[in-house]
C-alpha cells in the first residue's frame, strides 16, 4: 500500500527515499577563530568544529534519528492528509559543549565551558 | 563582510545573548593583542590541557569542578616600608561585573611562596584584610596550602573561598575589600628575610612587581544563569542605584 501512494504523491517521498548520501546525517564542519575574527583573545582551541546537520529526512523515520512522536504522526499527515503541513527537518539533535581559553583586558585569562557548542548526533523532526 | 565578520554589532542586540557573553571578554577594538606569557598564562595553558583536549571538547575527568575559571591579576600593587625582618606588599585585585555576577565555587590565590631577590630570601605568605601590622609568627610552611598538579613547584595556592563571601556580604566593619571601590579585593603579602640580613628595601620594592600572585576565581556559569544574571543586574541597577551585590546565588 505505501509504495501505491507513494507513486501518486508528486516527487517528495521519492526524494526522501532517494540515495543514501542525502540522508540526514551529520556533517564535519571546522572553522577558525581566526576566521571568525576572534582569534585576539581567544587562545585556544585554535580551530571551532561546530559540524551541522544536512540530509532528508527519510519516509520512514528510523530508531536511530530519535525523532519524536510528534515527528512520526506529522510525517504521515504530510503523506495521507495534508502536504502543506512540511516534512520533518534534519536538525541537531545532542550538542557537546566547548572549552574555550581567552585572555582579556588587564592580562587576566579565563578557561570557560560554552553549553551546546558542537553538534554531536542529529534528528529529524 | 566576508571574512572579517563583525559580530560586535550582535552582541549589542539583547536578543543575542550568547554572541554578548562571547565577545565580553573580548578587547576593544583600539587595544592592542594581549602579550602571552609569563607564569599566568602557563598555568592557564596547563589547566586548559588538563580539563580538555586540542579540539576543546572538556575532559570527562577533568577536576576543576566549575565551568569557568578566571585567572585575575593585580590592578596595583604597593611596597610598604621595611618593619624588621618583614617586607609587607599589597595587591588590589579588581573584579569586573562578568566574573562576579555568577555562581562562585572556589576562590584561591596562587603566589610565590619562596621569593629570591639577588642573593636574599624570603618566605611569603598571604594576609587578607587591612592588618595593621604584621604577625610575629609566620605561619608553618605549607600550613593551609594546598598544591594542585598544574602547579609548578616554587607557587603556592591558599583557599581563600570563605574569606571572599565574607568579603562579599560583610559590608560591615573591616573586611579585606577596599570600601573605595566595592569591587577590588585587597591582599597582604607579607614576606619574611630568611638571610638575616638587612637594608636591601629598595631591590625589594622595584624588583617584585605584580607577578608575586594572582587569584583564581572558580564559577559555575551556565547560559540560564547569563539571563538570570543579566535580569536580576538590572533589577538591582533600577532599585539600588547600581551598588548590586557581587555574587547573586551562594553555592551549598
Amino acid at each position: 500500500r505505501e509504495s501505491s501512494v507513494t507513486s501518486q504523491l508528486p516527487g517528495s517521498s521519492r526524494e526522501r527515499n532517494g540515495r543514501g548520501n542525502d540522508l540526514c546525517s551529520l556533517h564535519r564542519f571546522q572553522v577558525s577563530f581566526r576566521q571568525l575574527g576572534w582569534d585576539r583573545w581567544i587562545i585556544a582551541p585554535r580551530h571551532y568544529t561546530p559540524n551541522y546537520c544536512k540530509g532528508v529526512c527519510p519516509r520512514v523515520l528510523l530508531y536511530g534519528l530519535n525523532s519524536p512522536n510528534h515527528a512520526i504522526i506529522r510525517s504521515l499527515v504530510n503523506e495521507f492528509v495534508d502536504q502543506s503541513v512540511p516534512w520533518p527537518s534534519c536538525v541537531p539533535y545532542k550538542f557537546v559543549p566547548l572549552s574555550v581559553l581567552l585572555i582579556g583586558p588587564n592580562g587576566n585569562i579565563l578557561y570557560k565551558e560554552y553549553e551546546d557548542m558542537i553538534v554531536h548526533s542529529c534528528t529529524c523532526r | 563582510k566576508v571574512g572579517q565578520p563583525d559580530v560586535a554589532i550582535l552582541a549589542e542586540d539583547p536578543s543575542w545573548p550568547l554572541v554578548r557573553e562571547l565577545l565580553e571578554e573580548a578587547p576593544g577594538k583600539q587595544q592592542r593583542k594581549p602579550q602571552l606569557q609569563g607564569p599566568q598564562l602557563q598555568y592557564m595553558l596547563k589547566l586548559y590541557q588538563s580539563s580538555a583536549d586540542s579540539l576543546g571538547n572538556p575532559r570527562e575527568n577533568r577536576t576543576i569542578g566549575a565551568t569557568m575559571v578566571a585567572l585575575v591579576r593585580p590592578s596595583a600593587n604597593a611596597a610598604e616600608p621595611l618593619r624588621g625582618p618583614w617586607h609587607l606588599r599589597t595587591l588590589d585585585f579588581r573584579f569586573t561585573g562578568n566574573q562576579a555576577a555568577h555562581r562562585l565555587v572556589r576562590a584561591t590565590v596562587i603566589y610565590l611562596q619562596q621569593v629570591y631577590v639577588g642573593h636574599f630570601h624570603f618566605s611569603c605568605h598571604v594576609e587578607p584584610g587591612f592588618r595593621k601590622s604584621p604577625t610575629n609568627h609566620f605561619p608553618p610552611s605549607g600550613g593551609g596550602c594546598s598544591r594542585p598538579s598544574v602547579l609548578s613547584e616554587s607557587w603556592t595556592e591558599r583557599d581563600i573561598t570563605e574569606e571572599v563571601w565574607q568579603g562579599f556580604w560583610n559590608h560591615m566593619g573591616q573586611s579585606f575589600w577596599n570600601h573605595t571601590g566595592p569591587r577590588v579585593l585587597r591582599l597582604h603579602f607579607l614576606c619574611h628575610q630568611e638571610n638575616g640580613s638587612r637594608g636591601i628595601e629598595q631591590p625589594w620594592t622595584e624588583t617584585l612587581s605584580l607577578d608575586l600572585g594572582f587569584l583564581l576565581l572558580y564559577i559555575n556559569k551556565t547560559y540560564k544563569s547569563v539571563q538570570n544574571a543579566q535580569s536580576s543586574s538590572r533589577i538591582l541597577d533600577e532599585s539600588e542605584e547600581g551598588e548590586c551585590p557581587l555574587l547573586l546565588e551562594r553555592t551549598p
